[in-house]
C-alpha cells in the first residue's frame, strides 16, 4: 500500500 | 531526483529564459499571452507558500523563488514596462480567464489531499497550472502563424510536462512509498493540451528548417 507523497517536487 | 525531473526542471528554467530574453531583447511582447502569465503567478504564489515552513532542500526552495521571480518579472515587464506594454494586445488576449481560476478554487476545495488551507490551495494551484497555457493557445490559434522564439518557448514548456510525466511513472516503479493522484491526473490533462501544438511544431521545424510555426 503506497501512500502520497510528500511535497518534494515543483 | 531522477534524469526526466532534473531535464524536466531544467526545460521549465529554459522557457523562462527565452521569454525573457524575447520580451527584453526583441523589446516586444507580440504573440505572447499576458493573461498565461499572471496565471502562472498566481500559480507559484499560491504553491510556494509553503517555502515558509516546507524544506526539502536547497535546489527546491532555490527554484521556487526563481519560478516566482521570472513570472513575476515577466507580468511586471508586459504590464508596465516601455515598451513592450504597448505591444500587448488586449483584444487578442482577451481569454476570459475568470472562467479557469473560478472553476480551479472550487476544485482545489472539493478535492485536495487532507482538507487544510494549505492542502486546498496547493490542489488549486495544481489545477490552475494544468490549464494555464490555455490562453497562449488560443492566442496563437488565433494568429495562425507564431514566431520562432515563442514557438521555442511552448515548446519548452511542453517538454517540461512531458518530462515530469516520465518522472512520474519512474518514481512509481522505484520508490516504495510514492503516490501523487493530483499532480499525476492534473499534468496528464495540461501535457494533453500540448499534444496538437507538438504536431505543427514538428511540422514545421523538421528536416532542419527553421519556418514559423503554422497553425489552422
Amino acid at each position: 500500500q503506497k501512500n502520497e507523497a510528500p511535497k518534494d517536487e515543483l | 531526483m531522477n534524469i526526466f525531473r532534473f531535464l524536466g526542471d531544467m526545460s521549465h528554467i529554459l522557457s523562462f529564459v527565452i521569454l525573457l530574453l524575447k520580451i527584453t531583447q526583441g523589446k516586444s511582447a507580440a504573440g505572447i499571452s499576458l493573461r498565461t502569465q499572471e496565471l502562472y503567478m498566481i500559480v507559484f504564489c499560491s504553491r510556494y507558500l509553503d517555502l515558509f515552513w516546507n524544506f526539502s532542500s536547497l535546489y527546491n526552495s532555490f527554484l521556487k523563488v526563481v519560478f516566482i521571480a521570472c513570472s513575476s518579472a515577466i507580468v511586471y515587464i508586459i504590464r508596465f514596462k516601455s515598451p513592450q506594454k504597448d505591444t500587448w494586445n488586449p483584444e487578442l488576449d482577451n481569454f476570459p480567464i475568470q472562467y479557469l481560476i473560478g472553476p480551479c478554487a472550487v476544485a482545489g476545495l472539493l478535492i485536495n489531499q487532507d482538507w487544510t488551507p494549505f492542502e486546498m490551495i496547493w490542489a488549486f494551484s495544481i489545477y490552475l497550472e494544468a490549464v494555464a497555457i490555455l490562453p497562449q493557445l488560443f492566442l496563437l490559434q488565433k494568429q495562425g502563424e507564431v514566431e520562432n522564439l515563442t514557438s521555442h518557448y511552448v515548446a519548452a514548456l511542453g517538454a517540461y510536462r512531458g518530462l515530469y510525466l516520465m518522472n512520474w511513472v519512474y518514481r512509481y516503479f522505484t520508490e516504495d512509498d510514492y503516490l501523487q493522484r493530483i499532480v499525476w491526473f492534473a499534468g496528464t490533462v495540461q501535457t494533453g493540451l500540448y499534444i496538437d501544438f507538438f504536431y505543427h511544431y514538428y511540422q514545421s521545424k523538421r528536416g532542419g528548417l527553421s519556418r514559423p510555426v503554422k497553425l489552422p
